[in-house]
């Protein structure tokens, strides 16, 4: 464990609660698309089946559960409690078309072929453009709330703090794990665009507008 | 090495 990576897993768990926070006070989850939340719940159950195997430690397994439960919960509250807040006319992101890729990709690169490994090397795939329905949506209705945008930065410098993160196990553990770091490099590099009008609207003040 | 590796990270 490294300060970079402490760092980013505190900044993935905040983005949860921003996300839950959002949706309790506004009563609603508008502006959220529910199938990146469902494809984030993809990812988690795919890749912590090691949960049931493998011991890393206290905190990690905490986090696994953790993760898993607030993405179902989530999926929950948009699904039955705030149903009628959710819009799918404007969520229509192909998800098949990450899906299916994401598939091929896990075949073709992963560490061991084992159900477990294809599926871990799926999910880490699949977290890299999971992000994308939610982008998508934003990009169509060209403006969000402040508190969704904060629950997107708070989501993207989880992913930016793996970056040093794998550069200092590259140097101290001289470990590297390619699937991983690839994938977490199109995964940052997906924020790009959305962080860009996030420092220079949101946290000046402003509302979070796209330009028409 | 990719043999011993285990995913420690989340």
């Amino acid at each position: 464990m490294n300060i970079f990576r402490l760092l980013g897993d505190l900044s993935h768990l905040a983005s949860i609660l921003i996300l839950l926070q959002k949706i309790q006070s506004t009563r609603s989850c508008r502006g959220i698309s529910f199938k990146t939340q469902a494809l984030y719940a993809t990812v988690f159950i795919t890749r912590y089946l090691d949960l049931f195997y493998d011991w890393v430690s206290l905190y990690n397994f905490v986090m696994k559960i953790f993760f898993i439960a607030s993405s179902c919960y989530v999926l929950y509250l948009m699904k039955y409690k705030y149903r009628p807040t959710h819009d799918p006319s404007i969520d229509t992101f192909r998800v098949e078309y990450l899906l299916g890729p994401c598939a091929v990709l896990a075949l073709l690169f992963h560490y061991r072929f084992t159900l477990p490994e294809l599926l871990w090397s799926f999910s880490i795939f699949l977290e890299s453009v999971a992000i994308l329905p939610q982008l998508f949506m934003l990009q169509r209705t060209g403006e969000a709330e402040t508190i969704t945008t904060h629950y997107l930065a708070a989501l993207g410098a989880y992913r930016a703090l793996y970056i040093p993160n794998w550069i200092y196990r590259w140097f101290t553990e001289d470990m590297v794990d390619p699937i991983a770091v690839t994938a977490g490099i199109v995964q940052t590099a997906l924020y790009l665009d959305f962080f860009y009008v996030y420092f220079t609207k949101v946290l000046q003040g402003q509302k979070f507008e796209l330009p028409a | 090495p990719v043999e011993n590796k285990r995913h420690d990270e989340l």
